[in-house]
């Protein structure tokens, strides 16, 4: 049996956000550890990889592996019903088809029930663990939420820079071209605004704008991004849960 | 002009 206790249910809604753009289904796995998830965009340019780890939970237990096939689009009408501020458990036995989904306010005596109907999916796991990382930039998750979005008006590429001392994001289209420049900063009164930038070897890529669109849907998870790049490689894009990690792995843009 | 890759290109299955 499942059962994971959210303290509140902004954290799951936020996640389940983050993800329903990019992929209508996927395959949660539970064990005692925790849940995860991996899966890949239709067509196979973007892949989400979730890890919710036990600490997130107030309460968690998982007495043996579950995997539950979960429509998000359904599962987010849901999830949408209940407060942000509520208690969220999910709840599943050992064979069930469907998921128990628990909210209970914190100041009425309320509690809201609702079971997902689950699904049964058939899909293959990629092998993305064992990458290499030339160039690593950790930077404010909403700025870099602003500069995907303003380099969007000028075309449907984006192409990322790194030297040793600063990162450069750049788009060129019909009606012209524009760049962001960032360079590493420390903040100590808000080291949330702080920038970091490691670097082994220079790094130039291009990466579609219409995915990246979708992947700073989760930006309201983490106050950070950290960026993970190697050349003529998939981009890793990475926002911290408390304990934990929602990350994108984005196929780059070649010249043809 | 740029053309988009998948990630089958760099990944392999599990």
């Amino acid at each position: 049996m499942l059962e994971g206790k959210f303290e509140e249910a902004s954290l799951l809604k936020k996640i389940v956000e983050a993800m329903k753009d990019c992929v209508s289904s996927c395959n949660f796995n539970c064990t005692e550890n925790g849940i995860s998830v991996q899966a890949v965009d239709n067509s196979r340019v973007l892949l989400i990889s979730l890890l919710i780890e036990k600490d997130t939970f107030e309460e968690y237990r998982c007495d043996r592996n579950i995997t539950l096939g979960i429509g998000l689009g359904s599962f987010s009408k849901i999830i949408g019903n209940g407060a942000n501020s509520d208690y969220l458990t999910i709840q599943a036995e050992d064979d069930a088809d469907t998921l128990g989904i628990i909210f209970e306010d914190k100041v009425k005596d309320k509690i809201s029930e609702y079971n997902l109907k689950l699904l049964d999916i058939d899909a293959d796991l990629l092998e993305v663990d064992a990458m290499e990382t030339d160039a690593t930039i950790t930077l404010p998750s909403a700025d870099f939420a602003k500069i995907c979005k303003d380099m969007k008006t000028l075309s449907e590429s984006l192409q990322i820079t790194v030297t040793k001392d600063s990162a450069k994001f750049q788009s060129a289209g019909e009606i012209g071209s524009g760049s962001v420049v960032i360079k590493p900063k420390t903040d100590i009164d808000h080291p949330e605004e702080s920038i970091t930038i490691s670097l082994d070897k220079p790094i130039d890529l291009s990466f579609g704008s219409k995915y990246l669109s979708d992947i700073i849907k989760a930006t309201s998870l983490s106050q950070k991004v950290t960026i993970k790049l190697t050349e003529d490689s998939p981009g890793v894009f990475e926002y911290k849960l408390p304990s934990g990690y929602l990350r994108f792995y984005l196929a780059p843009k070649f010249d043809e | 002009k740029k053309a988009q890759s998948t990630l089958m290109s760099f990944f392999g299955k599990k």
